[in-house]
């Protein structure tokens, strides 16, 4: 099919620190969970992707994408 | 696709035509200017990973090729390794690791409850230890399990095209559902399709939230956190010919009274694929030095699966972390 659509992903998983006990000096407590959903949205625009929603717990946030 | 955002650790995860690595440069701008973490400063590890492509030559640089991936991925981190495993005439899966460069020294924060362990006096809760390397030995837990499938069988790959899921009104919701950003169908649709085909029954006894999504005319995308600080994430193209369907989590399945065959079996019998290819992948620790056989190689993975047999097995210890990779073909 001329429409057939890729479904193998790309996976990118970066570390800061081993865990969130121990970030590097200067970064704040809360780390990457500091940077905005709007800063998200335009990385992700580069990326072209969107947000379609969001959960958030005490540990981590996790974005459901477009594509 | 997904993203996962922890306070030191990202996920980005995307499929289709998507442009992960051009967006590195501006996630790595974004982690500076508000996270404060040095521009010339190497992240503690990075991984990329993928399966092969089914359609290389509809990705847009540097996508086309692991090569050009690789090469982007160079011009960012230093220390950079790359690996084929698998067979390359049939399915195989790419990946590239960096571990901290020579010069990733700098002062680091350490709060009580670390598994680290403060150093240094502690003040207002939190210590300073300075030029101290975040070392490749230092005492974390992390595991990975990714299952990538294909040839799913159509009667399962159909629950997940939104034709044919049945109306909100006669479904109770997931219990495990979060609710939606938007008045978009396709959030309420994929709580029918998570609740339906059992994808809320993967991990049964953890507090859960899936933030589920359905595609029109098809396709299917959730987000499980689990017990706060863990994830699963499903992604479906279920359309014959080409159909598709990953699943990866972070849940260390033995903690928690699973095995990783319990959880493999589980999510292999919601979509029946033809053939699947499964990673695991996880840091090593004393117990793995004393008995790596027993410990890592042979425990965590199935050698058998009902209705399929096993075409490859392949163990890679890479650095501080061990990594299995297997592939099964269904008995059809």
């Amino acid at each position: 099919s001329t429409d057939a659509f890729e479904g193998p992903e790309k996976l990118l998983e970066i570390w800061f620190a081993p865990d969130e006990h121990c970030l590097p000096y200067g970064m704040p407590e809360s780390g990457l969970r500091e940077i905005p959903r709007q800063v998200w949205e335009q990385v992700l625009d580069v990326v072209q992707c969107k947000v379609l929603s969001v959960v958030s717990s005490s540990k981590m946030d996790a974005f459901v994408l477009s594509e | 696709s997904s993203l996962f955002v922890f306070a030191n650790k990202l996920i980005l995860k995307t499929c289709g035509t998507t442009t992960l690595l051009v967006g590195l440069g501006p996630l790595l701008d974004a982690v500076s200017e508000y996270c404060g973490f040095p521009k010339d400063k190497q992240p503690w590890r990075v991984f990329y990973s993928r399966r092969s492509f089914m359609f290389p030559d509809r990705q847009k640089h540097p996508h086309k090729s692991w090569k050009d991936e690789v090469a982007c991925l160079d011009n960012k981190f230093a220390n950079g390794s790359s690996y084929v495993i698998g067979d390359v005439q049939k399915d195989h899966w790419y990946l590239y690791l960096a571990g901290p460069s020579d010069d990733c020294t700098f002062p680091r924060r350490t709060v009580p409850g670390s598994t680290l362990g403060a150093s240094g006096s502690v003040s207002n809760g939190t210590s300073i230890t300075n030029g101290h390397n975040l070392s490749a030995d230092a005492p974390f837990d992390d595991e990975t399990l990714e299952i990538l499938m294909t040839d799913l069988n159509p009667v399962h790959a159909n629950q997940f095209c939104s034709d044919r899921i049945p109306g909100v009104e006669s479904n109770n919701m997931s219990s495990v559902g979060a609710p939606a950003d938007d008045e978009d169908p396709g959030h309420d649709q994929g709580n029918i399709v998570t609740k339906l085909t059992g994808i809320d029954q993967i991990y049964p006894t953890l507090k859960q939230t899936v933030d589920s999504f359905c595609f029109t005319p098809c396709g299917y995308s959730c987000n499980g956190v689990v017990n706060q600080g863990n994830y699963f994430t499903i992604h479906v193209t279920p359309e014959q010919g080409f159909s598709y369907a990953s699943f990866e989590t972070n849940v260390p399945a033995a903690k928690y009274g699973m095995s990783n065959a319990d959880v493999i079996e589980k999510v292999v019998n919601i979509f029946r694929p033809g053939r699947f290819s499964t990673t695991f992948m996880r840091n090593r620790n004393e117990d793995d030095e004393s008995d790596p056989d027993s410990a890592f190689s042979f425990r965590c993975l199935p050698s058998k699966l009902n209705g399929y047999q096993r075409t490859e097995r392949i163990l890679y210890e890479l650095g501080d972390y061990s990594l299995v990779f297997i592939t099964f073909e269904a008995n059809r």
